[in-house]
């Protein structure tokens, strides 16, 4: 890095998690699935 | 001190002197040999005269004397040849410079500046690599955002699938229609108190 | 003109052999052959005239040689031609110093240059390129944090609801 031009340097430097990001998906999705399980007992519920 | 005339002997391909030299020893060998032969003719014309007197050493002496005479002149005028060639014709003035020495006039450079300019180019080539590699670590992050993106739009399309079932079957705002159902059963509890009390 | 120096060349060894034509004269020759000259005058001269001829012969035939062998006439030409191109200059012109590090190090430069100045462009291409590729990365990063939030939003809005219909769940409890 020291060879490089500072704004690579720095765009290298700053490169996210992208696996962290992939990872954060999961519980996104498992939220949904528990938002969707108590909207069915809901509905049921309601029936 | 012999100036060995390096200059000239890379220009022409061999030192002047050499090459006076072998033209004089060219030159002293034809005289040998041209004196050698008249020698030999001057003895078989005697043949033809068996009753002279002269003997073959005398031929001989006479030989050695116009030899002899012939070589003095010879290395005089030579080395006068010689010095004029050298000074004249085998030499490179010390103004001229040989076309392929031309660099030294244009670039001349010092220890330091040939180092400074090595350095540069060290540094130059340590970049490029250093660039070289950001290069393909640039290009492997955007294969990587591809991918990622792809399942983030996957995502998202699964939340689009999922709000479109809900709007084909009537419910276009789950949020809303709970928030109106909860009114709504507020509403009916208020009723149903209502109704309570005044059947008391 | 002053004479090239090829011309000199000639000029200098056929006078250098006109000389020694002249040192070696007949005069000369049938006085140390005097005994063979009183005895045959006429085939002392002759011989003589042959010895010249065949010494001079010989004699132009070997700087004939010399001239071919070191191609001297094209050699002297081109010589003739630089001199008269430095003819303005006055100070001495560099020579080998005989030290090889010290000589090479001009003739390297040239090249050095060059490698220089090609370093410097592909260098520059290459920063252009990966200044294009860096923006790209970023675009990229952009999207992607894009993607995070509507899908954070999305996720906030399902869970909105959840909190609705646990009220609603309330409701009908009591």
């Amino acid at each position: 890095p020291t060879y490089l031009q500072t704004s690579q340097a720095r765009v290298l430097s700053t490169k996210p998690n992208y696996q962290q990001i992939l990872d954060e998906q999961g519980p996104v999705l498992r939220c949904l699935e528990l938002v969707l399980d108590e909207l069915q007992q809901t509905l049921k519920l309601l029936q | 001190s012999v100036n060995p005339m390096a200059y000239e002997a890379q220009f022409f391909g061999f030192t002047p002197q050499t090459c006076m030299l072998r033209i004089y020893i060219a030159f002293q060998d034809y005289l040998f040999e041209v004196m050698l032969v008249v020698e030999s003719v001057i003895l078989k014309k005697l043949d033809g005269f068996p009753g002279c007197k002269i003997s073959p050493l005398q031929i001989r002496k006479s030989t050695e004397k116009f030899l002899l005479f012939m070589k003095e002149h010879l290395d005089k005028l030579f080395s006068k040849m010689e010095e004029v060639l050298l000074q004249l014709v085998l030499n490179i003035p010390k103004n001229v410079l040989l076309p392929e020495d031309k660099v030294h006039e244009q670039y001349p450079y010092s220890k330091e500046q040939l180092e400074a300019l090595q350095d540069e180019i060290h540094q130059l080539q340590k970049q490029y690599r250093a660039e070289a590699s950001a290069g393909q670590a640039l290009r492997a992050e955007l294969e990587e955002q591809k991918a990622v993106q792809a399942e983030l739009e996957k995502i998202l399309q699964w939340f689009d699938g999922l709000e479109n079932t809900c709007r084909e079957h009537g419910t276009g705002n789950f949020k809303e229609s709970f928030a109106f159902l909860t009114q709504n059963a507020k509403r009916l509890q208020d009723v149903l108190k209502d109704v309570e009390e005044k059947s008391k | 003109a002053a004479p090239g120096r090829a011309q000199m060349f000639a000029t200098v060894v056929d006078t250098f052999l006109e000389k020694l034509v002249a040192a070696g004269s007949y005069q000369r020759f049938a006085n140390c052959y005097r005994c063979f000259y009183k005895l045959q005058p006429e085939m002392t001269r002759s011989i003589y005239d042959q010895f010249i001829s065949q010494l001079q012969a010989s004699i132009k035939e070997e700087i004939q040689e010399v001239k071919n062998e070191g191609n001297l006439e094209t050699v002297f030409n081109s010589l003739d031609k630089i001199v008269e191109e430095a003819k303005n200059r006055e100070e001495p012109a560099w020579r080998p110093s005989g030290i090889p590090e010290e000589d090479i190090r001009s003739a390297m430069v040239p090249y050095l240059l060059k490698h220089r100045s090609y370093l410097q462009k592909i260098l520059k291409e290459k920063e252009e390129e990966n200044r294009k590729v860096a923006e790209s990365v970023l675009a990229g990063r952009d999207r992607i944090a894009e993607l995070q939030q509507q899908i954070q939003a999305r996720k906030h809005a399902w869970q909105a609801i959840s909190k609705e219909q646990r009220e609603l769940v309330m409701t009908f409890k009591e």
